[in-house]
């Protein structure tokens, strides 16, 4: 059978023994790319992963008594649900209308999305991305939301020492001076750079411009 | 994590040809 | 022979040597340099120096060392005996390089070929001697490859010493043939006394001759070969025998360096100039996951 290797917090580990299913990977959109990929439902604590592979030639995994091609290492880290969310409320907002999430948080290709509608707090977390009226919705236009992850990423990659700015350098050198070297405008660019993989091109565009 | 790929995936003796070390 | 540090690890390369007699301080030596076990598959190969005082040459010819081929493994280990007994004249040093160290230097990226690990050996194990004070004045090798080059080269590096490397050495100098005594005594006993990293299966102590072209060997090689492990370490990977067994008997792995075909081109250079219709433009994941090798997961 084939193994796979996963890199969890250890507060997962809880998950599948706290409840039936605890642990559920689903196929949701992708947001940027509108393509289907992996994600992982704590269905205990009810929170939402990414997966992401660290896929590189060439590698193959001991594992116990065994061997297994690939070496693919895999990775579950905490996602926000808002952008998988913002996703459906920007395609659904071609129509300009308030409308009930589970009319908008609706996808042949991607059924599971309605696990979203069952997140804690739902409405807390909309409140940052949508109008509301009642129980209908509509997205904001400002786009602050995401003005913020903007900054927090930033401030991010700051206390992580991430090298950000456009000349070459190797990982694995470090220098003293690196955060004063990095202009402002280099974080900008970067931290708009990631949340754009998070986000559909329109949006992405929207926020290069802001 | 091995730098090379075995193009199988199967039981091998790992215990017989490695000893792990931290 | 105390060979406990070789047993206690087989994997690298290993310096055993006598006290040096103190009449070889004092006086002008003559010193030879042989090997044994260049061509087998299995276990080390030995590089040996032997040297006593010129002036001795003729007691060392006196211990009849002068016929080791000839000799047999017991009459080897009795006549080493004698010349450790009679060690008031005679030293000697010795390198054994494990089939491990063998492997991994001729199959390295940067290849060490066998010849320039011999000639490097022996180098060393002069060296070594002039470092513990041994007055050598002459020096005699068997040869590894060309004669002339090897002489010219030894001669380059210890210029103040008379070098003469030739073939068939062991049965022209008895000095030659002490150290090959020397070489082929150690090498005996590293084999008969192997110890196996790796717990074998059904281990077959009978692994013949350990030459190359010896069936008994050759059908101990693919009775003990592992299809992702390969052989135990003390065989020697990079014989072609030994690679022949792999390549039919093993599973297949590749390797960043390999010559398999499969490396990704960057696209024909036409491609940039020509027209071949709309490419599909997609998102290229940020350059923070690029350079990390990460990438969303799609399929489990």
């Amino acid at each position: 059978a084939r193994q796979l290797v996963f890199l969890l917090p250890e507060y997962l580990k809880d998950a599948s023994k706290k409840m039936k299913r605890g642990l559920m990977f689903v196929k949701l959109v992708n947001p940027c790319s509108g393509e289907g990929a992996i994600y992982l439902f704590d269905m205990h604590l009810q929170q939402l992963f990414e997966i992401k592979v660290f896929k590189e030639k060439h590698h193959s995994w001991f594992i116990n008594q065994s061997v297994q091609s690939g070496g693919l290492l895999h990775f579950a880290t905490p996602m926000d649900p808002l952008f998988v969310l913002l996703h459906y409320l920007v395609k659904a907002d071609k129509e300009g209308k308030f409308q009930p999430l589970d009319q908008v948080v609706v996808d042949d290709i991607f059924p599971n999305c309605v696990l979203l509608l069952k997140l804690p707090e739902l409405e807390k977390l909309l409140h940052h991305v949508t109008e509301e009226k009642g129980t209908t919705y509509k997205p904001l236009r400002s786009g602050l939301w995401l003005v913020g992850r903007v900054k927090q990423t930033m401030a991010a990659l700051k206390t992580n020492h991430v090298n950000v700015s456009a000349r070459v350098q190797s990982t694995a050198f470090f220098s003293g001076d690196q955060v004063s070297s990095d202009k402002e405008e280099d974080y900008i660019r970067y931290a708009h750079g990631l949340i754009s993989d998070y986000i559909p091109k329109e949006l992405s565009d929207d926020l290069s411009k802001y | 994590l091995l730098p090379c790929e075995v193009l199988v995936s199967q039981s091998a003796p790992v215990g017989r040809f490695f000893t792990p070390a931290i | 022979m105390d060979l406990s540090e070789l047993e206690r690890d087989n994997t690298g390369r290993c310096r055993l040597s006598s006290p040096v007699p103190a009449v070889c301080r004092k006086e002008p030596c003559v010193l030879g340099v042989d090997e044994a076990g260049r061509g087998p598959v299995l276990g080390p190969m030995v590089y040996a120096i032997c040297y006593c005082p010129l002036s001795r040459l003729a007691d060392l010819e006196a211990l009849k060392v002068a016929d080791s081929k000839t000799l047999s493994e017991s009459e080897r280990d009795r006549l080493f005996a004698k010349m450790e007994e009679d060690g008031d004249f005679v030293g000697w040093a010795l390198d054994v390089l494990s089939p491990n160290l063998i492997s991994t230097s001729m199959l390295g990226r940067v290849k060490y070929n066998l010849n320039s690990l011999s000639h490097d050996t022996a180098t060393g194990l002069i060296q070594y001697a002039l470092d513990q004070g041994v007055k050598i004045s002459q020096v005699f090798v068997d040869t590894v490859g060309m004669p002339e080059t090897y002489q010219d080269r030894l001669q380059q590096r210890f210029p103040g010493i008379t070098v003469t490397v030739k073939a068939k050495a062991d049965a022209l100098y008895p000095v030659v043939s002490a150290a090959s005594i020397c070489a082929k005594v150690a090498r005996d006993q590293a084999v008969r006394n192997w110890q196996f990293l790796e717990t074998l299966q059904d281990f077959d102590a009978d692994y013949g001759s350990g030459y190359p072209n010896d069936p008994k060997t050759k059908a101990w090689l693919r009775k003990h070969v592992e299809p992702v492990f390969g052989f135990p370490q003390f065989v020697r990977f990079s014989w072609r025998t030994a690679q022949a067994i792999l390549e039919k008997e093993a599973e297949s792995v590749t390797w960043e360096d390999s010559t398999a075909g499969d490396q990704e081109g960057t696209g024909r250079i036409t491609s940039y100039f020509l027209s071949e219709g709309p490419r599909t433009h997609h998102h290229a994941p940020h350059r923070y996951f690029l350079e990390r090798g990460l990438e969303p997961a799609t399929t489990l």
